[in-house]
């Protein structure tokens, strides 16, 4: 079984999480790939991939936590979100990164590069009816 | 020896966050 010692943590980020791709394909999480995203995304009814950038990295007023900027989609829309350090993001061409890699390896074991202003983000979104 | 065990399967939108851009005022 998954290390339950930090509760809180999501199981699905550790490392040899077995992961449903919508095309139904079972991958491990680390070997997740862009186009593995992307192609999910396309087969997903209802749900668009959208490039969330990074655009600024603060300490969040949340104890343990860091605040993320990004901008989003084409549209360019600024989101904050609060996370914790070790939460891994997926960057386009580049895979998992987080703000402390360190972290994220000794509490999922899931190899990481440091997320980065600049870095562009896979997020997803509701894909918008026409 | 190797002890049976469960194995989850997590669904691959659950690894990406949902940033839904908030409306422009």
């Amino acid at each position: 079984a998954f290390a339950h010692s930090q509760g809180h943590l999501p199981s699905h980020f550790m490392k040899g999480a077995i992961i449903q791709l919508a095309t139904g394909e079972l991958k491990r999480v680390e070997d997740l790939q862009t186009q593995d995203f992307v192609r999910s995304a396309e087969v997903s009814g209802g749900l668009k991939i959208d490039s969330s950038t990074v655009v600024d990295i603060q300490e969040s007023p949340w104890q343990g936590f860091v605040m993320l900027h990004f901008v989003v989609g084409e549209q360019q829309s600024k989101v904050t979100i609060d996370v914790r350090p070790e939460h891994p993001f997926f960057v386009y061409g580049q895979g998992w990164s987080s703000c402390s890699p360190e972290r994220t390896a000794r509490l999922f074991s899931l190899p990481c590069h440091k997320l980065q202003v600049g870095d562009v983000c896979i997020s997803i979104s509701l894909q918008s009816l026409n | 020896n190797v002890e049976p065990r469960s194995v989850a399967v997590f669904p691959w939108h659950s690894l990406v966050p949902f940033l839904a851009p908030s409306q422009p005022d």
